[in-house]
């Protein structure tokens, strides 16, 4: 869903 | 490795449990991390443990320990609550030795846990600047968590120069918990710090928030660190020896 979208987002952009 | 004091040991798996069964330990010279997202990927947690916090510790190469916090869990509750604590691993073992020792050293418990092949994912954690840091001692935030879950399964964290502001509502109604930034501070442990640059409004999954309090027992104070569009940042110190970090997205209105 969204959140885990956005938390995988977060973190793999680094 | 080991703790004179095993119970922090045991602080630590139990503040991790709930949220992940099993999780890969990275063991080098420099001591032990650990890095693993809940089963629905919307929380991450971050353990680190620096080889300087054990008594003595010694790792002659690096090595991913597959391990199961659940059964670690439940060997560390046969731990006396004086007792050291020696973890070791033989090269090329498919197990993790845990021995306890009395204070008195006339009692020697020794445990072999089977260990795990798990496919350990690595994150990259980047270094955020928050727009908001909060201080706050860890058993007050755990009864905020418990207080707004009664309320509703979402709590809304609202910061101002003044204070922060918990809120939850639902099917009963709503509530909000409002704490006052401490002004004079006597006792730091006590005390309600924040460092704000802008104003944050999020909100968060409840369950989540109280998961993370399981870890309260690690530290008198807890570390909320928030920026908007940015997971939650809530840490618990590990006494000169690192911290547990945990990460949770918050909830996007949809």
């Amino acid at each position: 869903n969204i959140q885990q979208q956005f938390l995988l987002n977060f973190f793999k952009q680094y | 490795a080991r703790l004179l004091h095993g119970s922090i040991f045991a602080k630590v798996i139990e503040g991790l449990r709930e949220l992940v069964n099993e999780a890969t330990w990275e063991c080098s010279g420099n001591g032990i991390t650990l890095q693993a997202m809940d089963s629905s990927h919307v929380a991450l947690v971050s353990l680190v443990m620096r080889s300087e916090g054990f008594e003595s510790y010694r790792c002659d190469r690096n090595m991913s320990l597959g391990i199961s916090l659940v059964s670690m869990s439940k060997v560390l509750k046969t731990m006396g609550k004086d007792d050291s604590l020696t973890i070791r691993v033989n090269d090329d073992s498919d197990s993790i030795i845990i021995a306890m020792e009395s204070q008195n050293q006339d009692k020697f418990a020794d445990y072999e846990l089977r260990l795990m092949d798990l496919d350990s994912e690595h994150l990259g954690i980047p270094d955020t600047d928050y727009s908001c840091a909060i201080k706050m001692p860890s058993s007050e935030f755990s009864r905020i968590c418990r207080d707004m879950s009664i309320m509703g399964d979402s709590v809304l964290i609202c910061t101002t120069k003044e204070g922060v502001k918990f809120s939850a509502k639902g099917d009963l109604g709503q509530g909000s918990i409002r704490l006052v930034q401490t002004t004079n501070i006597e006792k730091e442990e006590e005390a309600v710090i924040i460092e704000m640059k802008e104003a944050v409004a999020l909100t968060f999954a409840v369950r989540y928030l109280s998961m993370f309090c399981k870890a309260a027992p690690l530290s008198p104070q807890v570390g909320l660190s928030l920026s908007e569009d940015t997971p939650l940042m809530c840490e618990f110190k590990i006494a000169e020896m690192g911290h547990v970090r945990f990460y949770l997205a918050p909830k996007i209105e949809d």
